[in-house]
């Protein structure tokens, strides 16, 4: 049932149709928006079957881990990040080799403390979402901030995933800074 | 003396930026979102067609400014400073320094655009700087090497350009540079989408981040580029990244700098999220 050629379909009649160019008529751009969503569903998918079995052990009998992302994140919207108070953000480096990434997602919590998988505390900032995205025309959130932390030496095709509480402000402690 | 980060000098009175100073180069820099307004033709004849999906045809050569000045807040913070820019009610944007990246991120928010005006409105972000390019700038057109571009030039005829802006616009894929060979100093606009570029005047780099043409420009939609979602106009959300340094000297190339961070953005890494409520931070690890 999973079908990675949704995706492959998709882009293949957009790059054909030159879709971004608004070379095609108004009802059809939405049309390309649909076809794309359900691909990219798809993949989700499989995204997240493969990396079941990257996480698990060979003779781990764990159930699956949902994996989601948030496609709306571009303009501060995740109900996930901002409706859960404990979650784990696994970041998935598709480069051949290690890289640094910040991670940034809205957030509705007061405070939150993020946990590497050596159990060290790592540095977060609340950042405010900046006044024109949270007047974008159809964004659907309450979050006015946006909680930032550098996922640092991303192994190359690996991942590395953190630990996220939501806590009261007084709990977080500030994380020592490397030299 | 000895700093050796990302510095960004904001004009107070203006609130536009005034300088960059990153890998120990400083810049007179300025960048600022201008529009040009879209011909109106009446489409019988080639000469004589709007602006519209397929054609780039703005009605003068010198573009608008969208706003002179911009209001402005600094947060600093531990990992990044942000300036949220505001230029105007339909262009924003929030200036991104991260710690340990040598890079400027301009996070532009440019639309709804006004649909009520005769002429429509093609948004660039301009950044004006005091490098001497010699009607040289460099895209990497079509994905593949970076090519060079030569103002009013083609290298195989002699060019009459009649249409001066959109003669020199060119596709960037994912960078835009210009270098100044005496000062030995190169400034780069990387994008995170394909979009149309050029340098229309010595020291400047231009990208169109939006467009809405109220007129079709019949080559075959049969309809105004004017989208509306949410019962306004479309509002177009993206990035462009900013790096300067010397082109070359011992053992560094900004070039190579910028392929690090092309591959970082165009392959960005993915960022999943699962439930962990009923998982203890032991179970996790």
């Amino acid at each position: 049932q999973v079908d990675l050629n949704a995706l492959r379909q998709a882009m293949g009649v957009m790059q054909h149709h030159d879709a971004v160019t608004g070379t095609e008529k108004e009802h059809v751009a939405h049309d390309y928006a649909r076809i794309l969503t359900e691909g990219i569903k798809e993949c989700e998918i499989i995204t997240s079957a493969a990396l079941n079995k990257l996480i698990k052990n060979q003779s781990s009998e764990d159930v699956d881990i949902k994996f989601s992302s948030c496609p709306l994140a571009n303009v501060s919207s995740c109900s996930f990040t901002e409706n859960t108070e404990t979650f784990t953000v696994t970041v998935y480096n598709p480069l051949s080799r290690p890289v640094n990434h910040y991670v940034r997602f809205p957030i509705l919590g007061e405070a939150y403390r993020i946990t590497d998988d050596a159990g060290v505390q790592i540095e977060t900032q609340l950042v405010p979402i900046a006044s024109s995205v949270l007047s974008i025309p159809g964004r659907k959130s309450e979050a006015t901030m946006d909680l930032v932390f550098r996922a640092s030496e991303i192994p190359p095709l690996g991942f590395k995933s953190y630990y996220v509480e939501s806590v009261k402000k007084e709990e977080v402690t500030a994380p020592k800074m490397n030299e | 003396d000895d700093y050796t980060g990302v510095k960004l000098e904001i004009d107070q009175t203006t609130g536009l930026i005034a300088s960059v100073t990153m890998n120990n180069i400083t810049v007179s820099l300025t960048q600022q979102y201008l529009y040009y307004e879209g011909y109106i033709g009446n489409n019988e004849i080639f000469v004589n067609r709007s602006s519209g999906a397929y054609i780039f045809r703005p009605r003068n050569n010198e573009p608008i400014a969208a706003s002179n000045r911009a209001n402005y807040t600094i947060h600093r913070g531990n990992l990044v400073t942000e300036i949220h820019q505001k230029f105007n009610d339909w262009i924003s944007q929030v200036v991104r320094m991260y710690k340990e990246e040598n890079v400027i991120e301009f996070d532009w928010v440019v639309g709804p655009l006004p649909s009520e005006d005769t002429f429509g409105k093609e948004v660039i972000n301009r950044f004006q700087t005091d490098l001497s390019t010699n009607a040289t700038f460099y895209t990497d057109s079509n994905g593949r090497e970076i090519l060079k571009r030569v103002r009013n030039f083609r290298p195989t005829w002699k060019l009459d350009l009649e249409e001066p802006v959109s003669g020199n616009y060119y596709p960037v894929t994912s960078k835009i540079l210009m270098r100044d060979t005496v000062r030995n100093i190169e400034v780069a606009v990387l994008t995170d989408r394909a979009q149309g570029g050029s340098s229309l005047h010595d020291g400047e780099l231009e990208l169109m981040v939006h467009r809405n043409c109220l007129h079709d420009d019949a080559f075959g939609v049969g309809e105004a580029l004017n989208e509306k979602a949410f019962g306004a106009g479309l509002v177009a959300k993206g990035s462009h990244y900013l790096m300067v340094g010397n082109i070359s000297s011992d053992g560094y190339s900004l070039a190579a700098a910028e392929r690090d961070l092309a591959q970082r953005k165009l392959l960005q890494a993915w960022t999943f999220f699962s439930p962990a409520e009923k998982q203890s931070i032991e179970d996790y690890k």
